[in-house]
């Protein structure tokens, strides 16, 4: 099965 | 004291059109340089940016910046009560619980406000960096919609690759199989019809069809559309709005676990 990570994983929290 | 005014609204109604089922709610952030949105989707795995530059508005003052906290559905309903023609005017006081919307119709015979109640969301800012990207592709807004639509009939996710015999959309299912490609096509003389890919190297990723079909709800904004695209990075679904600004939506990519 393929996955997604989470938004927070490509972009950083400022 | 807030205050932004928009010819068309129109605008306004398709844009909020295209955002309500992703992001049920979420802050418009208002400084003096326009209104800009970040909202996450409940899963976290996409992502929506808006900005609306000030000087895209007919009128636009902003003393003080403030998150106003909207829930979409409920501006849906509000702008609903707008006609597409009408002038519309978002009003708001400094620390405000409620948003204001002004609707004027073209020969002024009908002036209607509604307040929207404000909410309190908590919600984090993401910095997304300029990057440069694999491939960029400019298609008509329309085609983009078309293609993900059919290919939904099909399966539950697509890999895009582009490479630079064009940009292909290739899916399956329990029917079978289905591929669409697209070339650089710079033929049509209207260049909203144009598909312009722009390929600094060659790309494929696998995305979740149910999104990008949802992005397409912004296909009423613009005849054109641009994707953007890297290797292990979200893709990004990009909507210009007139000369106000634009809408981007970001995927994260499929990846085998």
């Amino acid at each position: 099965a393929a996955g997604q990570k989470s938004m927070t994983a490509f972009f950083q929290k400022k | 004291m807030f205050e932004a005014r928009l010819p068309q609204a129109a605008v306004l109604k398709k844009l909020v059109e295209a955002l309500k089922e992703l992001v049920t709610e979420g802050n418009f952030d208002v400084s003096p340089s326009g209104i800009s949105l970040q909202a996450m989707d409940s899963s976290h795995v996409c992502l929506v940016t808006l900005q609306l530059n000030d000087d895209g508005f007919e009128h636009f003052r902003c003393d003080r910046n403030m998150s106003m906290g909207i829930h979409f559905g409920n501006l849906s309903k509000i702008l609903k009560c707008a006609g597409n023609e009408d002038t519309i005017t978002l009003k708001a006081e400094d620390n405000a619980d409620q948003l204001t919307l002004m609707f004027e119709s073209a020969n002024q015979d009908r002036i209607s406000d509604f307040d929207l109640k404000l909410m309190s969301i908590e919600s984090e800012h993401l910095g997304i960096p300029d990057q440069d990207y694999s491939a960029e592709v400019k298609m008509p807004s329309a085609e983009y919609q078309r293609i993900v639509r059919d290919l939904t009939s099909m399966g539950d996710t697509v890999l895009v690759s582009a490479t630079k015999e064009g940009i292909k959309f290739s899916t399956s299912g329990d029917i079978g199989t289905a591929n669409i490609t697209l070339r650089h096509n710079t033929t049509p003389e209207k260049e909203d019809e144009q598909t312009h890919i722009d390929l600094k190297e060659p790309v494929a990723l696998t995305f979740a069809l149910r999104y990008l079909n949802n992005f397409a709800k912004a296909t009423p904004l613009t005849p054109q559309v641009k994707l953007s695209l890297t290797k292990d990075l979200p893709v990004v679904v990009e909507y210009k709005v007139g000369e106000l600004g634009q809408v981007r939506f970001f995927l994260a990519p499929k990846i085998d676990d």
